[in-house]
């Protein structure tokens, strides 16, 4: 299995963090074996679930550039059914290292297939950019989840974003699909929430998840205490909307 | 004149573009002639003033890789005193192009030295990366000014921020200061909010505005109209931030 979704969206701010985290959560809790790769060098995956990042001597930076066996670099999270491949400050400097490196854009993939059948999901988090770091979690990746916020500047990224998917698609991984778009940030006190949602499912169509995650306190608030929402407050809107949202993961990863 | 200011910080989604757009719309309604840079391949900039980039031919791109005057991209806005440079998605493909290109740091610095003093204030929008178009940026700026959100993530990332800018401040661009922190989307349903700020006044002290940029509706709906916030509603809690911001970046100028 270990099917490997890039959670991938070059503009910044949109919640790929917090579905990454929030979606690995309640896939390990429904009793996925669950990897999150955080691959995004501010690593916010990583202090997110808690893990104190400057007591992290190895982290996925060794595993693509010194090659590394990923299994080295594996942090326990307080989750059961979650494991946690860390990012430190050290990544920033992989994009510039991995310009005049061989076979550059497939290093994640290469340190990923090993392990890849020890999960059922792989999530990879991804940078707010669309460099060498996003091009390998393109390559790696089987499908990729874009999150989109419902907020005007949210439709302007996203025929780039789709060229890029296109040409790692032709170039690098022939065999990447779109799993989904989810809707993230939905605040009912604005009319553009509706209107942005709209235009996404009009040009998106069923590729749009159900699931619409609220813009809430609760969801912001959880990262800072270290534990992903159905740790932090497992009755909240945000929760619920993860936990369903989790549930089309799964169903749509039956149906492939 | 013509102080450069660069709006970076490598976190996605912090208001950058909302700073740069709003500040800027601010200062040219205070008499102050302005450039605004659009330097993110988003073109967040450009479109949230009304720009409709279809109709852009040439932008910042063939300034900084065709070398073309910036004289000749320069777009008018709906605002007297506020002209700017539009970026479009051909911007994305410097980054990559400027790898092997000679001078390739100081592209944007040479292309902004023939007008600089043309303008009182030049202000350039960033991407949210440490690429060679933020790095762009900092070697073509006098001062520098951080949007930092009011949320738990927002602490991560400043080291690193801090450790570009004394990279490029010993490298490349011996004069650049720190021209200011600016607190946004502060929230006051939630206690993150205020830690987070006293967090940030404890680590830059002085440096952080008295402004509090609030979280509004109003703000992220003004972008959609295509207009600054004191186009759309002059009265609102943001229009009033922005505008005792801009007093205050004026104030900050004139100690210089
Ligand atoms: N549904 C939500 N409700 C409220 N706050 C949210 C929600 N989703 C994310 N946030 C907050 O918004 C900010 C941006 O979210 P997040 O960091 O997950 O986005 P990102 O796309 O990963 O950002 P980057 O582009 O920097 O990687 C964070 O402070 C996060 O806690
Ligand atoms: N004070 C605010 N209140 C409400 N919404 C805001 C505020 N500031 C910005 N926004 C909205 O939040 C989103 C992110 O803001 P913005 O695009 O300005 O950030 P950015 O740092 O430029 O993002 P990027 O990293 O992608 O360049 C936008 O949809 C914007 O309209
Ligand atoms: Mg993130
Ligand atoms: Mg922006």
């Amino acid at each position: 299995r270990g099917l490997t979704l890039a959670v991938v969206n070059q503009k910044g701010g949109v919640g790929k963090s917090t579905t990454a985290i929030n979606l690995s959560a309640y896939l390990a809790d429904m009793g996925q074996k669950v990897l999150l790769i955080d691959f995004d060098p501010q690593g916010n995956a990583s202090s997110g679930l808690g893990i104190d990042k400057k007591s992290i001597k190895k982290c996925v930076y060794n595993a693509i550039i010194d090659e590394r066996p990923l299994v080295e670099v594996i942090a326990q999270t307080s989750i059961k059914n979650l494991s946690l491949i860390p990012a430190t400050l050290q990544l920033a400097g992989a994009e510039i290292e991995l310009v005049a490196a061989l076979s550059r854009e497939y290093r994640l993939k290469r340190a990923i297939s090993p392990i890849k059948d020890r999960y059922d999901f792989i999530v990879i988090d991804c940078p707010p950019s669309m460099g060498l770091l996003t091009v390998n979690a393109l390559t790696a990746a089987d499908e990729i989840i874009i999150p989109v916020q419902c907020e005007f500047y949210a439709l302007e990224g996203l025929s780039k974003l789709l060229e890029s998917v296109r040409l790692v698609k032709t170039h690098l991984n022939p065999e990447l699909k779109i799993a989904g778009v989810l809707m993230t940030m939905h605040d009912i006190r604005t009319k553009i929430s509706q209107q942005v949602i709209d235009e996404v499912r009009k040009f998106f169509r069923e590729l749009v998840y159900d699931s619409i995650i609220p813009r809430t306190v609760r969801l912001s608030e959880a990262p800072s205490f270290g534990v992903p929402i159905n740790r932090y407050d497992v009755e909240s809107k945000g929760a619920q909307a993860y936990q369903q949202f989790a549930r089309e993961v799964i169903e749509r990863a039956e149906k492939r």
